[in-house]
């Protein structure tokens, strides 16, 4: 997925990186320090809907080809994350203790269209 | 980002970096406590002591991950009984977030002092207020030991869960040997029970209610 550029219109990857300390939450998460939050955006014209980013194989490039001679989109398709992994994080619960856990598709890795 | 661009998304006027800032931070709270099924962010009103956690993290597996679809607790005692000796200390833990899960492996870490002068044997009971004042107690874990350190009990889970209270108490008991016998002269200070190197309980858990787990993986 091609990461977004300001002058990017079709569907991309939008990086933010957010630091706890930021967040003022550095006093009860421990590790890391921050982490990528990214977010999917863009247009997914007809001939993109389907398509998996970077994942696209000349399968899906020739489907694609297909789709836009094909003059009725069938609907509209939405820019989605189509690969995500867990964040681990290590922070003091409300007694007081260290809870290490690994909260699943946190951060976001990829986005195509649907 | 120029004034006149629209939001190649949805058409509406793309927010200015500064907004578009404070919405992502926003937008990483929510994530952050949705993730960890808090409705906001905890007040900790009694942080361990810094040398205590970072020995504590240095006790644990350096780089596990935590247990698949579980969560790893490091709960350090407060200690309440006799000050004259450790050795009849009833070390409390507050384990709120851990009541709701599935407790499955739980260690207790000691720390002898250097200066054991011989044998020493340790039993854990866990202590329950029960309707009388005495309370009771179930013998978890038996140990004996002739090397000063960190010592990790391993403690059957079994036997930890169950109540309801929060409060888990576990009572400390233990003596010197000499020979198969009990000395006669006992030591004031075995265990170190209240200074950086405090007892700590580690704690592996995972969502108690059944299909939680695979609802999680999904």
């Amino acid at each position: 997925t091609p990461t977004c550029e300001p002058e990017t219109p079709l569907c991309c990857r939008r990086d933010h990186y957010v630091d706890f300390q930021e967040l003022g939450w550095r006093d009860w998460i421990l590790q890391p320090e921050g982490y990528q939050l990214n977010y999917c955006s863009g247009q997914c014209p007809p001939h993109l809907a389907g398509s998996p980013g970077i994942a696209a194989s000349f399968h899906s490039a020739v489907f694609s080809l297909l789709k836009a001679n094909n003059p009725w989109p069938l609907g509209t398709s939405c820019c989605v994350p189509t690969a995500r992994r867990p964040l681990s994080l290590l922070y003091l619960d409300r007694d007081g203790n260290v809870v290490k856990t690994d909260v699943p598709d946190m951060v976001v890795e990829a986005c195509g269209c649907s | 980002q120029g004034a006149g661009a629209a939001c190649p998304s949805c058409g509406g006027p793309t927010p200015a970096p500064q907004a578009e800032r404070a919405l992502v931070l926003e937008l990483a709270k929510q994530q952050i406590l949705e993730g960890l099924h808090l409705t906001s962010r905890p007040r900790i009103t009694h942080p361990p002591p810094q040398a205590a956690l970072a020995r504590a993290l240095r006790r644990l597996q350096p780089g596990s991950v935590a247990p698949a679809n579980g969560e790893e607790v490091i709960s350090f005692a407060t200690t309440t009984g006799p000050s004259t000796s450790a050795c009849s200390s009833v070390l409390t833990f507050h384990l709120s977030t851990a009541q709701s899960h599935h407790l499955y492996h739980a260690r207790l870490w000691l720390h002898v002092f250097p200066t054991l002068p011989g044998t020493l044997f340790l039993r854990i009971f866990r202590w329950s207020p029960g309707s009388g004042h005495q309370g009771s107690r179930t013998l978890l874990a038996e140990h004996q030991t002739t090397a000063p350190g960190w010592h990790a009990l391993t403690l059957p889970s079994s036997g930890l869960r169950g109540e309801e209270s929060p409060v888990l108490k576990l009572q400390l008991n233990c003596r010197l040997l000499e020979g198969n016998t009990t000395s006669a002269q006992q030591p004031r200070q075995l265990l170190d029970t209240a200074g950086d190197q405090r007892p700590f309980l580690e704690l592996k858990i995972r969502p108690s209610e059944p299909g939680a787990g695979r609802a999680r993986r999904r």
